[in-house]
């Protein structure tokens, strides 16, 4: 999901 | 994923990827900080390792793999393979200066006061300063081959891109993530000095030497 907390970047 | 992140990632790999082709074609280590290359593994390690509870896309693991593997890869080349050309007496940033203080911000600044949360924000707080002995080496030797600010540029050029990624992101899913870009504007502004040189002088083919 698109918050902070998802970590979703390298 | 946007053009910025992707071309920021592929910057990342390819900062790697030329740096073990320094390291392989002139079978030396020379000119690089063993100390950011740990400083390296342990960002990884503190951040990556949520590959085994949070799965985001394969690309997002493969990343992750790849980047834990072959800075321990690098490590094991510079200790190892080829420590005679590594010399630790040009290599001598304090690291705990960087390690404490970035130990008590991920305290400090984290989404959630849990382990895996603290070390995420330790790893992003250490990886905008990891590259400060490399830097600080350079300054000390005053040059350095041109591979190796190639390596330098794509490093810092990936951190860069992370700027219009998040710009983007704010724009497009008005989501923004105060630690991480805070720490990504630090980082970028580390390598100023460095960009400078390098367009003024390398990429116009000229060597990499620092005013006296």
């Amino acid at each position: 999901s698109a918050t902070p907390e998802a970590h979703d970047e390298l | 994923m946007n053009l910025f992140r992707l071309l920021g990632d592929l910057s990342h790999l390819a900062s790697i990827l030329v740096l073990l082709h320094k390291i392989q074609t002139s079978r030396s280590c020379r000119g690089i900080s063993f100390k950011t290359q740990a400083l390296y593994v342990a960002v990884f390690v503190a951040r990556y390792l949520d590959l085994f509870w949070r799965y985001i896309s394969l690309y997002n693991s493969a990343m992750k793999v790849f980047f834990i593997g072959s800075s321990c890869y690098i490590l094991y080349l510079m200790k190892y393979r080829y420590r005679p050309t590594n010399d630790p007496s040009i290599d001598t940033f304090r690291i705990e200066y960087l390690l404490v203080p970035c130990a008590i911000l991920s305290l400090i600044f984290n989404y959630n006061f849990m382990p895996t949360e603290i070390l995420w924000s330790f790893s992003i707080f250490l990886e905008s300063v990891a590259i400060l002995p490399q830097l600080f080496m350079l300054q000390r030797t005053g040059e350095a081959e041109a591979i190796t600010t190639h390596y330098l540029a794509a490093l810092g050029i990936y951190r860069a891109l992370y700027i219009p990624n998040w710009i983007y992101r704010y724009f497009t899913e008005g989501v923004i993530d105060p630690i991480a870009v805070t720490a990504g504007i630090v980082q970028t502004g580390l390598y100023l000095d460095f960009f400078y040189v390098y367009f003024t002088k390398v990429l116009q083919g000229q060597k990499f030497e620092l005013p006296a």
